[in-house]
């Protein structure tokens, strides 16, 4: 997904519309359906809520037109360009034109009112069109949609989720929700904040929690929170270990005796896969924390109070594995939670504490709140 | 040097195809692009672009999968920010 330059998205979360006239190709109760369907595609994965106004100036306002329509950008008859938004804003921006020189209907023998008004409302909302060809907010008209059983792509939630957050309330089922009740959201700046796992991604920093995830990025000063599902709708939750193979631009996630492949938000084919497939003896259950080495292109798994080496080259583990983590890591002397590599440094994460360890001078050189890459 | 690529556009008109990188790739609109210049041609760089975004193999060239794309219906948003 992509946003428009400066991120503009509405500094409310009650969005206002009005349709302005109507196509002559539908009768007005179906294209009343229609829109309003369109918009509940949107507020179902935000806090957004829209009110429809019957007259004056509302936030997002509905036309049909054709050929030059007052814009500057004009329509070009039947087929070809079938409409077009504006981003966030007063007056003509979050407005929605419709080419009414194309056939409307409200199933798939002309040109789909509700599939291309949720596109559209993409853009009113903030989107940006999307390179990928799952996504609503493709440029190309798909009419061989499924209408009966339309959903978002995780691209498309997780863009504008990036823009308005996700609901309050439950997130809607999708396919592969869980059906268990979401707990309570984790409060960043607990001061006895714990991680099930942190890695690296493209230069971010992810650190896992239940059902959600921080994202910590150089330029924000504060982490933003999200459900595992915005992105992988697929993966259980908690997981208990996660590590960036940066070199391969992929990210191992282990929970029990299992670990996916992921790259950005799509799961590798063939995957999951088990742990011993990486050389783990049966007797391990369960990997606490792992962290990919570059300088060395190799990758740790700590397991209780032991550790092995997995050797990314080669794709085996190191001889001579596993070694106490105590004796190699002197001063990480508790269960670890969570690891990562950063800086040339170790973090190593146990409970609300993280030990940051100098892999050159073998030694804990600072010890932290675990969140406190957080800015609390 | 290879043929210009709006030579072989076929079936869709030349003016189809510039405003097409006009309206979605922030084409300059000067009218004078299909003109070759020897210098540089953005015409090609700008059909690379939509190439690129579609996951098009990146020629520069107006080959069949590209006029197929430029022809489906779409949005009037562009695709790239200028």
């Amino acid at each position: 997904f992509r946003l428009f330059p400066y991120m503009p998205k509405w500094k409310k979360n009650e969005v206002t519309y009005r349709i302005v006239n109507y196509t002559a190709d539908m009768n007005q109760i179906d294209t009343d359906a229609a829109i309003e369907r369109a918009l509940k595609v949107w507020s179902d994965v935000t806090p957004l809520t829209f009110h429809r106004l019957r007259e004056g100036e509302a936030d997002i306002m509905i036309s049909f037109a054709v050929q030059e329509h007052g814009d500057f950008i004009p329509f070009d008859g039947p087929g070809g360009v079938l409409g077009h938004a504006y981003p966030p804003g007063p007056k003509i921006n979050g407005d929605v034109h419709l080419d009414d020189d194309e056939k409307w209907t409200k199933d798939t023998t002309g040109v789909n009112l509700f599939l291309v008004a949720a596109h559209e409302f993409g853009h009113s909302l903030g989107l940006f069109h999307s390179t990928d060809t799952k996504a609503l907010m493709y440029p190309i008209y798909n009419a061989n949609t499924d209408l009966t059983r339309f959903f978002l792509s995780q691209d498309d939630i997780a863009g504008i989720q990036s823009l308005y957050g996700s609901p309050d309330g439950p997130v809607p089922p999708t396919k592969s929700a869980d059906t268990e009740k979401p707990e309570e959201k984790p409060v960043t700046c607990d001061s006895n904040r714990s991680f099930d796992a942190v890695s690296t991604l493209r230069g971010e920093m992810l650190f896992f929690k239940d059902r959600y995830f921080w994202r910590k990025s150089s330029n924000n000063i504060e982490p933003a929170l999200y459900m595992l599902t915005t992105f992988w709708p697929s993966l259980p939750s908690g997981f208990d270990a996660v590590y960036e193979l940066t070199t391969k631009d992929m990210v191992f996630i282990f929970k029990e005796s299992k670990f996916w492949s992921i790259k950005g938000s799509d799961i590798q084919p063939g995957y999951p896969r088990d742990i011993y497939t990486l050389g783990f003896p049966r007797t391990v259950k369960k990997i606490d924390a792992a962290f990919f080495y570059k300088e060395k292109q190799k990758t740790y798994f700590f397991v209780n109070d032991i550790y092995w080496r997995y050797d990314e080259k080669r794709h085996s583990m190191d001889h001579g594995y596993p070694r106490q983590i105590a004796t190699d890591f002197p001063g990480v002397n508790q269960k670890i939670d969570a690891a990562f590599e950063a800086f040339g440094f170790f973090y190593f994460f146990s409970g609300s504490t993280q030990f940051q360890f100098d892999p050159n001078a073998k030694r804990v050189t600072r010890t932290l709140k675990s969140n406190s890459w957080f800015n609390c | 040097h290879p043929l210009h690529p709006a030579a072989r556009a076929g079936k869709m008109s030349m003016d189809r195809i510039q405003k097409y990188l006009e309206d979605f790739y922030h084409l300059e609109k000067n009218g004078k692009q299909f003109v070759r210049r020897k210098d540089s041609n953005p015409v090609v760089a700008k059909i690379q672009d939509m190439q690129r975004f579609f996951g098009l193999k990146v020629t520069g060239n107006l080959d069949d999968d590209t006029m197929e794309m430029m022809k489906k219906p779409r949005c009037g948003f562009p695709d790239v920010s200028p």
